[in-house]
Protein backbone atom coordinates (compact mmCIF):
# COMPACT_ATOMS: atom_id res chain seq x y z
CA UNK A 1 0.00 0.00 0.00
CA UNK A 2 1.30 3.22 -1.55
CA UNK A 3 1.77 5.61 2.31
CA UNK A 4 1.70 9.46 2.05
CA UNK A 5 4.29 11.47 2.71
CA UNK A 6 3.41 13.53 5.25
CA UNK A 7 2.23 10.60 6.82
CA UNK A 8 5.51 9.12 6.37
CA UNK A 9 7.16 12.09 8.21
CA UNK A 10 4.20 12.82 10.90
CA UNK A 11 4.68 9.14 12.03
CA UNK A 12 8.59 8.93 12.05
CA UNK A 13 9.97 11.86 12.62
CA UNK A 14 11.00 12.18 16.75
CA UNK A 15 11.20 16.26 16.47
CA UNK A 16 7.40 15.78 16.03
CA UNK A 17 6.64 13.67 18.83
CA UNK A 18 6.32 15.64 21.88
CA UNK A 19 5.45 13.12 24.18
CA UNK A 20 9.38 13.16 24.63
CA UNK A 21 8.73 16.27 26.46
CA UNK A 22 7.08 14.62 29.14
CA UNK A 23 8.87 11.16 29.31
CA UNK A 24 12.09 12.30 29.44
CA UNK A 25 11.17 14.20 32.45
CA UNK B 1 11.58 42.21 52.71
CA UNK B 2 8.54 41.51 52.07
CA UNK B 3 8.98 39.69 49.37
CA UNK B 4 7.87 36.37 48.71
CA UNK B 5 9.15 33.54 46.83
CA UNK B 6 6.33 32.38 45.99
CA UNK B 7 4.96 35.11 43.98
CA UNK B 8 8.23 34.63 41.82
CA UNK B 9 7.84 33.77 38.21
CA UNK B 10 9.33 33.43 35.23
CA UNK B 11 9.43 36.00 32.76
CA UNK B 12 6.32 35.18 30.66
CA UNK B 13 4.43 34.11 33.40
CA UNK B 14 0.55 34.29 32.94
CA UNK B 15 -2.44 33.42 35.68
CA UNK B 16 -2.98 29.84 35.15
CA UNK B 17 -6.99 31.24 35.80
CA UNK B 18 -6.40 33.56 32.59
CA UNK B 19 -4.68 30.19 30.50
CA UNK B 20 -7.53 28.49 31.98
CA UNK B 21 -10.23 30.07 30.53
CA UNK B 22 -8.45 30.40 26.92
CA UNK B 23 -7.80 26.70 26.37
CA UNK B 24 -9.50 23.47 27.35
CA UNK B 25 -6.62 23.25 30.58
CA UNK B 26 -8.36 23.55 33.97
CA UNK B 27 -6.52 25.25 36.17
CA UNK B 28 -4.86 22.82 37.81
CA UNK B 29 -3.46 21.39 34.70
CA UNK B 30 -1.88 24.84 33.75
CA UNK B 31 -0.22 24.65 37.30
CA UNK B 32 1.54 21.26 36.45
CA UNK B 33 2.58 22.24 33.20
CA UNK B 34 3.99 25.58 35.15
CA UNK B 35 5.92 22.86 36.77
CA UNK B 36 6.91 20.94 33.76
CA UNK B 37 7.98 24.49 32.35
CA UNK B 38 9.95 25.37 35.02
CA UNK B 39 12.12 21.79 34.66
CA UNK B 40 12.56 22.47 30.81
CA UNK B 41 13.43 26.40 31.52
CA UNK B 42 15.82 25.60 33.68
CA UNK B 43 17.63 22.75 32.43
CA UNK B 44 20.54 24.56 30.91
CA UNK B 45 20.04 27.98 31.36
CA UNK B 46 18.29 29.44 34.46
CA UNK B 47 16.21 32.18 33.00
CA UNK B 48 12.83 30.73 33.31
CA UNK B 49 12.19 30.76 29.35
CA UNK B 50 12.58 27.71 27.00
CA UNK B 51 15.91 28.44 25.07
CA UNK B 52 16.04 26.15 21.34
CA UNK B 53 18.50 23.70 23.28
CA UNK B 54 16.57 23.17 26.28
CA UNK B 55 13.94 21.78 24.12
CA UNK B 56 16.33 19.68 22.41
CA UNK B 57 17.19 18.77 25.56
CA UNK B 58 13.82 17.83 26.42
CA UNK B 59 12.89 15.69 23.08
CA UNK B 60 15.73 14.01 22.72
CA UNK B 61 18.07 13.65 26.01
CA UNK B 62 20.27 15.66 23.24
CA UNK B 63 21.21 19.37 23.68
CA UNK B 64 22.86 19.80 20.26
CA UNK B 65 20.56 17.34 18.31
CA UNK B 66 19.17 19.45 15.34
CA UNK B 67 15.69 18.12 13.17
CA UNK B 68 14.00 20.14 10.83
CA UNK B 69 11.06 19.07 12.62
CA UNK B 70 11.38 20.04 16.34
CA UNK B 71 12.57 23.60 14.73
CA UNK B 72 9.56 23.47 13.54
CA UNK B 73 7.65 22.97 16.65
CA UNK B 74 9.98 25.41 18.67
CA UNK B 75 9.21 28.15 16.16
CA UNK B 76 5.77 28.52 16.03
CA UNK B 77 5.78 27.78 19.91
CA UNK B 78 7.95 30.90 19.94
CA UNK B 79 5.03 33.07 19.10
CA UNK B 80 6.33 36.52 19.95
CA UNK B 81 9.14 35.12 17.80
CA UNK B 82 12.15 36.31 19.89
CA UNK B 83 13.83 32.99 20.20
CA UNK B 84 12.94 31.65 23.69
CA UNK B 85 9.40 30.30 24.70
CA UNK B 86 7.82 31.56 27.63
CA UNK B 87 5.31 30.30 29.80
CA UNK B 88 2.26 31.51 28.21
CA UNK B 89 3.34 30.56 24.78
CA UNK B 90 4.29 27.06 25.94
CA UNK B 91 0.58 26.38 27.59
CA UNK B 92 -1.13 28.40 24.31
CA UNK B 93 1.08 26.05 21.93
CA UNK B 94 0.49 23.09 24.02
CA UNK B 95 -3.31 23.63 23.89
CA UNK B 96 -3.65 22.71 20.35
CA UNK B 97 -2.16 19.30 21.36
CA UNK B 98 -4.88 18.88 23.68
CA UNK B 99 -6.99 16.39 23.05
CA UNK B 100 -10.10 18.49 23.24
CA UNK B 101 -8.94 20.93 21.28
CA UNK B 102 -10.81 22.07 17.89
CA UNK B 103 -9.91 20.08 15.07
CA UNK B 104 -9.78 22.92 12.90
CA UNK B 105 -7.00 24.36 15.20
CA UNK B 106 -4.50 21.14 14.85
CA UNK B 107 -5.14 21.15 11.11
CA UNK B 108 -3.75 25.05 10.51
CA UNK B 109 -0.90 24.35 13.21
CA UNK B 110 0.28 21.17 11.25
CA UNK B 111 0.00 23.28 8.10
CA UNK B 112 1.80 26.12 9.32
CA UNK B 113 4.47 23.07 10.33
CA UNK B 114 4.79 22.24 7.26
CA UNK B 115 4.65 25.42 5.30
CA UNK B 116 8.73 25.80 5.91
CA UNK B 117 9.34 28.69 4.81
CA UNK B 118 6.26 30.45 5.85
CA UNK B 119 4.83 31.52 2.57
CA UNK B 120 1.11 30.25 3.15
CA UNK B 121 1.51 27.31 0.72
CA UNK B 122 3.15 24.08 1.23
CA UNK B 123 5.21 24.06 -1.95
CA UNK B 124 6.37 20.63 -3.45
CA UNK B 125 10.22 21.39 -2.78
CA UNK B 126 9.11 21.72 1.12
CA UNK B 127 7.36 18.42 1.05
CA UNK B 128 10.63 16.69 -0.74
CA UNK B 129 12.77 18.76 1.98
CA UNK B 130 10.94 17.37 4.66
CA UNK B 131 11.16 13.62 3.18
CA UNK B 132 14.71 13.59 2.94
CA UNK B 133 15.16 15.09 6.00
CA UNK B 134 13.20 12.22 7.65
CA UNK B 135 15.83 9.76 5.39
CA UNK B 136 18.12 11.09 7.09
CA UNK B 137 17.04 11.13 10.74
CA UNK B 138 15.93 7.80 10.36
CA UNK B 139 18.99 6.46 8.27
CA UNK B 140 16.51 5.08 6.13
CA UNK B 141 17.81 4.60 2.52
CA UNK B 142 15.60 4.99 -0.66
CA UNK B 143 16.86 5.93 -4.51
CA UNK B 144 16.17 9.22 -5.79
CA UNK B 145 13.66 7.73 -8.09
CA UNK B 146 11.19 6.29 -4.76
CA UNK B 147 11.42 9.67 -2.92
CA UNK B 148 10.00 11.37 -6.36
CA UNK B 149 7.28 8.89 -6.97
CA UNK B 150 6.79 9.10 -3.34
CA UNK B 151 6.30 12.91 -3.20
CA UNK B 152 4.77 12.50 -6.47
CA UNK B 153 1.72 10.35 -5.66
CA UNK B 154 1.59 12.15 -2.62
CA UNK B 155 1.31 15.91 -4.35
CA UNK B 156 -1.13 14.48 -6.86
CA UNK B 157 -3.67 13.30 -4.17
CA UNK B 158 -2.93 16.42 -1.92
CA UNK B 159 -2.86 19.42 -4.80
CA UNK B 160 -6.17 18.85 -6.26
CA UNK B 161 -6.40 22.59 -8.19
CA UNK B 162 -3.02 21.58 -9.42
CA UNK B 163 -1.53 24.72 -9.46
CA UNK B 164 1.65 23.74 -7.83
CA UNK B 165 1.16 24.53 -4.13
CA UNK B 166 -1.49 23.03 -1.62
CA UNK B 167 -3.14 25.57 0.14
CA UNK B 168 -4.96 25.54 3.90
CA UNK B 169 -8.20 24.22 2.02
CA UNK B 170 -6.29 21.44 0.19
CA UNK B 171 -4.82 20.59 3.43
CA UNK B 172 -8.09 20.36 4.97
CA UNK B 173 -9.37 17.98 2.55
CA UNK B 174 -6.20 15.52 2.12
CA UNK B 175 -6.71 15.71 5.97
CA UNK B 176 -10.10 15.05 6.15
CA UNK B 177 -9.43 11.57 3.64
CA UNK B 178 -6.64 10.73 6.09
CA UNK B 179 -7.34 12.09 9.72
CA UNK B 180 -4.20 9.65 10.90
CA UNK B 181 -2.33 12.60 9.79
CA UNK B 182 -2.86 14.24 12.47
CA UNK B 183 -2.33 11.69 15.11
CA UNK B 184 1.06 13.20 16.15
CA UNK B 185 -1.38 16.58 16.67
CA UNK B 186 -3.17 14.84 20.06
CA UNK B 187 -0.88 14.66 23.25
CA UNK B 188 -2.87 11.77 25.32
CA UNK B 189 -1.15 13.16 28.03
CA UNK B 190 -2.40 16.06 28.36
CA UNK B 191 -6.25 14.80 28.79
CA UNK B 192 -5.48 14.99 32.60
CA UNK B 193 -1.28 16.06 33.39
CA UNK B 194 -1.93 16.04 37.36
CA UNK B 195 -3.00 12.47 37.02
CA UNK B 196 -0.61 11.28 34.50
CA UNK B 197 2.25 13.25 36.26
CA UNK B 198 1.95 12.47 40.56
CA UNK B 199 5.39 13.93 40.69
CA UNK B 200 4.09 17.15 40.18
CA UNK B 201 3.56 18.37 43.71
CA UNK B 202 0.17 20.44 43.33
CA UNK B 203 -1.13 23.21 45.39
CA UNK B 204 -3.83 24.48 43.58
CA UNK B 205 -4.22 28.30 44.45
CA UNK B 206 -7.74 28.62 42.62
CA UNK B 207 -10.12 25.87 42.54
CA UNK B 208 -11.16 24.82 38.80
CA UNK B 209 -14.82 26.01 39.94
CA UNK B 210 -14.08 29.18 40.37
CA UNK B 211 -13.30 29.86 37.11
Amino acid sequence: KFFNAFEFISSMSSGFDLSNLFENK
Amino acid sequence: CFCSKKNKHTPGYEEPTVLAAETPFTVSEVEALYELFKKLSNSIISDGLIHKEEFQLALFRNRNRRNLFADRIFDLFDIKRNGVIDFGEFVRSLSVFHPNAPIEDKIKFAFRLYDLRQTGFIEREELKEMVLALLHESELVLSEDVVEMIVDKTWKDADTKGDGKIDLEEWRDLVSKSPSLLKNMTLPYLKDITLSFPSFVLRSEVEDTEI
